[in-house]
């Protein structure tokens, strides 16, 4: 028996709505110490991995390990069906080939039920190693989605190069060029409008718009993003999901010939 | 500039 209960039911809504344009389908992971999702986009450039912890749930339930493969288009039409201060409960019998998702009003006057077929999937998990990385710029995530958005009218690229000075984004097209320079900022009223660079050593590297944007739908998540990034390896964009986990994008950058 | 996939980095099982 497998039964998670989130009385933040929108942070699972939020998750659906972060993961969903770049996933068709993906499995979910159920053990004792929580829920995990780890899948490549169709095209294999980047890879979304989604980990929540078994104690952020209001209540948590997993007998035996379960793998839920899921048509993430039709979890995200159920979990639309929620309202945004609904408690959404996710329950599965052991073997089972069906899911069954409860919402609750935090009054209890109105409970929805919808039980949605399990898909088969192939479910290879890929390595990912240990990375010390580089740089790891933490800013407001409403900013980071702001200059991907801007910087995507220039070109199908945006350069991301990280030094002692702060960060630039940059991009290049057939309109022009536009960059944009954040420093570290020296004093903040609230801790989510820093910006805060952590550096060993510079580095520059070439990542695709299309996906830094699918990305940003993670926004609603949290008010900080961290963008991780070590020379010609995948950048690590990161948010975290209220107190329970976090999503974690990986994306490989674009190489010189 | 040439994009490259994830699978040339992270390996599978």
């Amino acid at each position: 028996m497998f039964e998670a209960r989130l009385v933040q039911g929108s942070l699972l809504k939020k998750v659906l709505d972060a993961i969903k344009e770049l996933l068709n389908e993906a499995s979910w992971d159920c053990a004792d110490s929580g829920i995990q999702l780890q899948a490549m986009d169709n095209s294999h450039v980047s890879l979304v991995s989604v980990n929540l912890r078994a104690e952020g749930f209001d209540k948590y339930r997993c007998d035996r390990n379960l793998i839920m493969g899921m048509d993430l288009t039709s979890m995200s039409k159920i979990l639309k069906c929620a309202a945004n201060d609904d408690i959404i409960t996710m329950k599965a019998q052991d073997n089972a080939d069906t899911v069954t998702f409860i919402f609750e009003s935090p009054s209890q006057e109105k409970v929805s039920d919808y039980e949605m077929k399990l898909m088969n999937l192939d479910q290879d998990h890929l390595g990912i190693p240990e990375t010390d990385y580089a740089c790891v710029i933490k800013l407001p995530s409403g900013e980071f989605a702001r200059i991907c958005r801007d910087l995507s009218n220039f070109g199908e690229s945006i350069v991301i190069a990280c030094s002692k000075e702060g960060v630039k984004f940059s991009a290049a097209g057939d309109i022009g060029t536009g960059n944009i320079k954040l420093a570290q900022t020296s004093s903040v009223d609230k801790e989510e409008e820093a910006v805060i660079i952590e550096m060993q050593e510079p580095v520059t590297l070439t990542f695709a718009c299309r996906y830094l944007n699918m990305f940003t739908k993670a926004t609603p998540l949290s008010p900080q993003v961290s963008l991780s990034m070590s020379p010609d390896v995948p950048l690590v964009v990161e948010y975290s999901i209220g107190d329970i986990g976090q999503i974690q994008y990986f994306l490989a950058p674009k190489i010189d010939d | 500039m040439v994009q490259k996939t994830i699978l040339s980095f992270f390996s599978a099982p």
